[in-house]
């Protein structure tokens, strides 16, 4: 592992924190004060107290939605428009590219690209390296908890993007078209890719027990319905309903709206 | 009551500096 040095710009931790990475250059902190490592940052150690406080919370999908919208704030993805997100990728060579592996150096790119513009407009908010940091460990929480220092391309944007701030059907029919063929039409396969890699977001948050499981296959015959495959109004459609395993999705963007 | 995704690989060990 190399301690010291790692990233060009400034820390995102102070002493007793240090920020270390692995030799597949995936970011730890040690505390040198209680000489222990985490793979979590110590805001990203902090925030996940507050989280569990809010398993008092008795309603799912608003209990869910509450912790989303910590995460967002935190992360400051909040401030990052749907668009700033799907240009950084597009720029980044990522459009129709979802079996694509991303190491550690492109998701640090991508990030630094997202909220440099993200800082731009809101630069009293956007701490750069910290927001990079922080977003960095939550998509590998969700999309890498073994710490391969690896994740696919459909699951980076997926995590992103869910996040990201924009119209609820602005982000549905994003994540459509991360899957559609020339024909804009989506397959089976295809679909229980999508959905997986959405699920995942509850399931890190320790809820996926309250949106019907990780199984995915019965969304899946849920959303095809008789169909073999799927257009874009057909999957409107099925999300305008509100299917169980997603419901916390339209439930942050309610809570999101009722803040002011 | 939600339960906490477990991580099942641990960083390096803590090494002074």
């Amino acid at each position: 592992s190399t301690q010291g040095a790692v990233s060009p710009g400034p820390p995102s931790v102070q002493p007793p924190w240090e920020r270390a990475s692995t030799p597949n250059k995936v970011p730890y902190y040690i505390n040198h004060s209680t000489e222990t490592t985490h793979w979590d940052h110590p805001q990203m150690l902090d925030l996940a107290a507050h989280l569990l406080q809010l398993n008092e919370v008795r309603f799912s999908a608003y209990r869910t939605a509450l912790k989303l919208r910590s995460l967002q704030n935190k992360l400051c993805l909040d401030c990052v428009p749907l668009m700033t997100a799907s240009e950084a990728f597009d720029l980044h060579g990522l459009r129709g590219q979802n079996d694509r592996i991303l190491d550690i150096a492109d998701m640090v790119l991508i990030l630094r690209a997202i909220f440099e513009s993200a800082a731009a407009e809101h630069p009293n908010v956007v701490d750069i390296p910290l927001c990079v940091d922080l977003a960095l460990n939550w998509m590998l929480n969700v999309y890498d908890s073994q710490r391969t220092g690896q994740i696919r391309v459909l699951s980076f944007k997926v995590g992103l993007v869910i996040l990201s701030k924009g119209h609820l059907e602005e982000k549905y029919r994003y994540l459509f078209r991360l899957i559609a063929d020339p024909q804009q039409k989506a397959d089976q396969r295809k679909l229980g890719l999508l959905l997986h890699d959405v699920l995942q977001v509850p399931r890190q948050l320790g809820e996926v027990a309250a949106f019907g499981g990780s199984n995915i296959e019965p969304s899946v015959r849920s959303c095809l319905g008789d169909r073999e495959d799927l257009e874009v109004t057909h999957f409107l459609a099925w999300l305008n309903q509100e299917p169980q395993s997603l419901v916390w999705l339209p439930v942050l963007h309610r809570l999101a709206a009722a803040e002011s | 009551r939600p339960k906490p995704a477990p991580t099942y690989r641990k960083p390096p060990p803590y090494v002074p500096p």
